[in-house]
């Protein structure tokens, strides 16, 4: 077949200010967010490539209806943004990267055409002049940019359709080597008013008693203690007792990462349960899996190179 | 076992210090 569909979720909106450090964070955010829209596909699409912050999925035969495809849309776009409201509220990282990825937006570049797939060694490519079409939509003169973009050419003469309450249709034309497109464009940010985030777990001391307490002073910078002592990656380098440290779920650090703990006597299974930042104090806590124990960290700015460690451990 | 757990967790606060001079 040489006819698809090609459809092209992309990324924007990081910071060209980021310093060299916290691109690193915008990397690993990006790589989530691709990740979870290449789990959200759910009318067949193949990935042919990811470019950068976009992903190219295309989809051979007749084009699928409108309101499939905006199910599909609708679909990547919520949970693209659940995910960063949910980071936003439980992300110990408070860098330029992490603080601004609650600002990301996503686009989404629909294009019927003709192309074909080539293979050199274990990789396959798309090659055609719609391949090219849809990647020049990606630049366009939409203002703002959370919108979904749908060519003449997908259309295939079906009339456009209003899908919710707000949808509301532009028209407009890309002028290209391979002659004038027409499309058109509806806006998405509506949608996040539909986006609710899940509560995040309360902290239950009342049941629990403090069984152990213990605290030191570092001539350092609160930050940097908090990157040693927050982070599950460095524990078995410090603390007593534990062998190793697996992280399960997530590669940037925030309430609700897991991690398995290979103690000198077994593993045990540990997660965030609560995080809170200013520039003066942190605290973090750490429960088991039973529940039934509870490790309270409280790291203190004494001065610009002091900081506190207090660590509080509560037992049922 | 109070004690000897007390003295674990200081340890480890000490064992702290060389991760910050890396």
């Amino acid at each position: 077949e040489t006819k698809g569909l090609l459809f092209i979720p992309d990324i924007s909106g990081f910071s060209r200010f980021v310093t060299e450090s916290e691109i690193n964070h915008s990397r690993m955010i990006i790589q989530e967010l691709l990740e979870l829209l290449i789990n959200a596909n759910q009318i067949g699409l193949e990935v042919s490539e990811i470019e950068g912050d976009a992903i190219l999925f295309y989809k051979f035969g007749e084009p699928p209806q409108l309101k499939e495809l905006y199910k599909q849309v609708e679909k990547m776009f919520c949970q693209f943004h659940k995910n960063l409201m949910a980071y936003d509220r439980r992300k110990y990282c408070q860098c330029k990267a992490c603080i601004s990825a609650a600002n990301l937006s996503l686009k989404v570049i629909t294009h019927y055409g003709e192309f074909t797939e080539y293979h050199v060694k274990n990789f396959s490519k798309l090659i055609g002049k719609d391949v090219i079409v849809a990647h020049q939509l990606l630049k366009n003169d939409i203002a703002q940019h959370e919108y979904w973009l749908v060519t003449k050419d997908l259309l295939h003469n079906h009339p456009l359709a209003d899908f919710t309450g707000w949808m509301n249709w532009n028209d407009s034309i890309k002028q290209t080597e391979s002659g004038d497109i027409h499309f058109h464009y509806t806006q998405l940010s509506e949608l996040k008013n539909e986006i609710h985030d899940d509560p995040l777990p309360p902290l239950n001391l009342s049941d629990k008693r403090k069984i152990l307490s213990a605290s030191s002073l570092y001539e350092t910078d609160i930050i940097t203690l908090f990157h040693i002592a927050g982070a599950f990656e460095y524990r078995h380098l410090w603390w007593e007792g534990v062998e190793k440290v697996e992280e399960i779920n997530h590669s940037l650090p925030r309430v609700g990462m897991q991690s398995i703990w290979t103690l000198n006597n077994g593993k045990m299974l540990y997660y965030s349960s609560s995080y809170s930042y200013t520039d003066d104090k942190v605290e973090f806590t750490e429960t088991d899996e039973k529940g039934d124990q509870v490790t309270y960290f409280t790291l203190v700015k004494i001065a610009d190179n002091k900081a506190k460690l207090i660590i509080d451990v509560y037992k049922t | 076992g109070q004690k000897k757990m007390e003295a674990t967790l200081k340890k480890s606060l000490e064992n702290i210090i060389p991760l910050l001079e890396k």
